[in-house]
């Protein structure tokens, strides 16, 4: 009991050292996976290549620059930096595609996002990068659907289309945060990107597809803001 | 604040660093190497009670000796988080996406007595 009282704020048990470090090791794991909404630890990851993750932090960099250089002291959307000392958790999310069915002119891609994540954030900003090949002849022109799980059946629906025409080999950027903010609704948040040409135009992507130039996402998210008790 | 020595029994800070690699997660964890999960811990008596830390002053001393001596109803006090701060965190998430991510109040800085 005397021991019991040496420790009474820490609601750890005052017992032989070993078992408090086995007992506090778990409270460590048990908190940081309740902050992270994770029912569990995520099974063993397949981490994205060497390349592709050098790049895509690069480009993330220089989108960065860009824009403090545009609003200096301002972020995405004209509000100040926002601390997590203001309560509300930040997310940062990179997520690099999934090769997805393709046909002769056309090539789809697969971004996933977690329900974690999904089920309890809103999106401040999300921009798709895709690097694309050196056109044969001439302004080559794409088609960029974004396509989402249709909730009532097996089906896909389209949440946008934009067409492009592409000079160039070299990377694009699209702003999908609208698409990827109605996708956080949904049961399964996977976005499926459908690049489109005409008939007797080559795929739009690289065909050798090295490491460095995969298409990926990069996602800003905030917790939804708790509603607010009002204590009187 | 005050960090905990070998035989403190006031209230203060004990230091506690989980290794992810310890306890197997520097798989999906990217970065840090391992948390800070410091606690607190100690008497909080009365005659420092509602003092953050231990002011160690004059006026705290003649303070101190007149809330001992008052006798005041003893009201627990409790020895809690004085202050804290976020922990960076950089993750794979289920999807194999990486997710960086600021947990606010998960490290605890210092402690003192309700």
């Amino acid at each position: 009991a005397a021991e019991a009282a040496w420790c009474p704020a820490c609601g750890v048990a005052a017992s032989a050292p070993g078992t408090q470090r086995d007992a506090l090791l778990a409270l460590a794991k048990q908190s940081i996976l309740a902050k992270l909404r994770l029912p569990a630890r995520p099974k063993v990851p397949q981490p994205p290549s060497r390349g592709a993750l050098l790049t895509a932090l690069r480009m993330m960099r220089a989108q960065r620059w860009d824009t403090a250089a545009a609003f200096p002291g301002m972020l995405r959307d004209g509000r100040g930096p926002l601390r997590p000392e203001m309560g509300l958790q930040e997310y940062e999310i990179l997520s690099f595609a999934e090769s997805g069915s393709s046909t002769s002119h056309s090539v789809r891609l697969h971004f996933r996002f977690s329900q974690e994540v999904a089920g309890t954030t809103e999106i401040l900003q999300a921009t798709l990068y895709l690097f694309w090949a050196a056109p044969s002849r001439g302004a080559q022109p794409i088609t960029v659907r974004l396509l989402q799980p249709d909730p009532a059946g097996p089906n896909m629906t389209v949440a946008s289309e934009t067409q492009l025409e592409v000079q160039r080999s070299g990377w694009t950027t699209l702003d999908i945060g609208a698409a990827v903010q109605s996708l956080f609704g949904q049961e399964t948040p996977r976005l499926t990107v459908e690049l489109e040409v005409p008939e007797d135009w080559e795929s739009p992507l690289p065909s050798n597809h090295s490491d460095s130039h995969w298409p990926f996402v990069v996602a800003q998210a905030q917790a939804r803001t708790p509603h607010r008790v009002h204590r009187r | 604040g005050v960090d905990c020595g070998a035989d403190s029994r006031m209230c203060c800070r004990q230091e506690f660093f989980v290794d992810f690699k310890e306890i197997g997660w520097e798989d999906w964890i990217i970065h840090p190497e391992g948390y800070h999960m410091n606690y607190c811990a100690g008497l909080c008596p009365l005659h420092v009670a509602s003092i953050p830390g231990l002011a160690a002053s004059f006026h705290t001393a003649v303070l101190n000796r007149i809330k001992a001596a008052s006798a005041a109803a003893a009201v627990g006090s409790c020895c809690v988080p004085t202050q804290r701060r976020p922990l960076s965190l950089l993750y794979y998430d289920r999807d194999s996406n990486i997710v960086k991510t600021d947990i606010p109040d998960m490290i605890v800085d210092s402690c003192g007595c309700t």
